[in-house]
């Protein structure tokens, strides 16, 4: 597996928070777990309104998960597994090659 | 030989370097290498000059990808563009004119330790990969690096976030070496580019305000024409406008310092997609992306010789 397999079980997920105090529960969240966010470049630039995709590790993601529908706050699955989808995006030369 | 390297894939910096160093080879009316310096952990700095050679004065565009380790797609475009030149400079006149009268100078792979770092331990990074002394966090985003209202809003103080301005203006060399370049030959070079992703846009200046610049007029008009001309190819939609309003505010931008420094068209693009892969964009979308953008940035390099002053 690429990476040693280290992102199986991790998901990426969009939310966009719908007022300022979802933005700033979100806000909270990623600075306390230091996610690695992919949009924006910056937690700062989290708002109301603002999308956000956040890449979150699979040790993690049922607190996440849990604590978003907790708060109400609507997300959706954009990547279900990172390993996979990492992996399944290889062409069939990149595959060959590897092996 | 050109149909032998696969463009369709992406590839180590060892193998895009081998690329480099073989098409210097083999196409030397054509492409001129040479390095702009070396990274923070050693590796050269390489850049293609591509161009039919003159000793006439020739406008120049400098085009730059891969400033984000993680935005493998950028790379693998300019690969591509410079595949196109080279493959169609007989039998395209545009691309003929185009390299005929100007020069393009390409660097594939701007942060060469961070895309390493990225094919090698992690997938994710996005930073350099210099060291500080203070904290045990590493890199300094090479996109809040520049001296133009530097670690202003959007940027941040602190070495272990992803968009660290790092200890001061220019510490990077790879920042260093290329704001040297353009500042010695900003006399000849009248457009930049700069390949990021993923949001499918188009923006140009300001990036640190909410401003608009002096040259709007032609800058919007060459940006109107190069999503449309994007669109038409696959129908993808690209969005277009200053950075500030268009994407968020950010100092310490390439696009904002190639411009305030008298390159008067600064671009950057943000490549596919919006989400739905996000950085891993598989290998198969590598042919619809390039090929779309290639469309758009040739149309912006001849309407800025036409149609600019």
């Amino acid at each position: 597996h690429l990476y040693n397999n280290r992102y199986a079980g991790d998901k990426v997920i969009r939310l966009t928070p719908k007022t300022e105090k979802e933005a700033y529960a979100l806000k909270k969240i990623y600075h306390q777990l230091k996610v690695d966010l992919w949009q924006p470049s910056s937690i700062v630039h989290v708002s109301e309104g603002t999308v956000t995709d956040v890449h979150i590790p699979q040790n993690s993601s049922q607190a996440l998960l849990a604590f978003f529908q907790e708060a109400n706050i609507k997300y959706k699955i954009l990547i279900e597994d990172l390993q996979k989808t990492l992996e399944n995006g290889r062409s069939l030369q990149t595959q060959r090659n590897r092996r | 030989s050109l149909p032998e390297y696969n463009y369709e894939v992406y590839h180590s910096l060892e193998e895009i370097q081998s690329w480099m160093h073989h098409l210097n080879k083999t196409h030397s009316s054509l492409i001129h290498m040479f390095s702009l310096g070396r990274s923070y952990e050693g590796r050269s700095l390489f850049i293609l000059k591509l161009g039919r050679r003159s000793q006439a004065y020739k406008r120049a565009v400098w085009i730059d990808c891969g400033v984000h380790a993680r935005e493998w797609i950028g790379p693998a475009f300019c690969q591509w563009f410079v595949r196109e030149a080279l493959l169609t400079y007989r039998t395209d006149p545009a691309m003929k004119k185009l390299l005929n009268h100007m020069y393009f100078y390409i660097m594939p792979v701007f942060n060469v330790d961070g895309y390493h770092f990225s094919w090698t331990h992690d997938r994710f990074w996005r930073k350099t990969r210099s060291r500080n002394s203070k904290f045990h966090c590493r890199g300094v985003d090479a996109n809040r690096n520049w001296k133009v209202k530097w670690c202003d809003e959007g940027a941040s103080i602190h070495p272990c976030d992803d968009t660290y301005c790092g200890p001061f203006p220019e510490s990077e060399p790879e920042v260093k070496a290329v704001a040297n370049f353009l500042r010695k030959h900003r006399k000849y070079i009248k457009a930049y580019l700069s390949f990021h992703a993923y949001a499918q846009m188009l923006l140009y200046p300001y990036s640190y305000k909410y401003a608009t610049i002096p040259n709007f007029s032609c800058v919007e008009s060459a940006a109107y024409k190069a999503v449309k001309a994007l669109r038409s190819v696959h129908g993808i939609r690209y969005r277009y406008g200053p950075a500030s309003r268009t994407l968020y505010v950010s100092s310490g931008s390439s696009m904002d310092w190639a411009y305030k420094n008298g390159i008067p068209y600064a671009f950057a693009f943000e490549l596919r997609d919006t989400g739905h892969f996000g950085f891993l964009l598989p290998e198969m979308l590598i042919r619809p992306t390039c090929t779309e953008t290639m469309l758009a940035v040739k149309n912006i390099t001849m309407h800025l010789l036409k149609k600019c002053p």
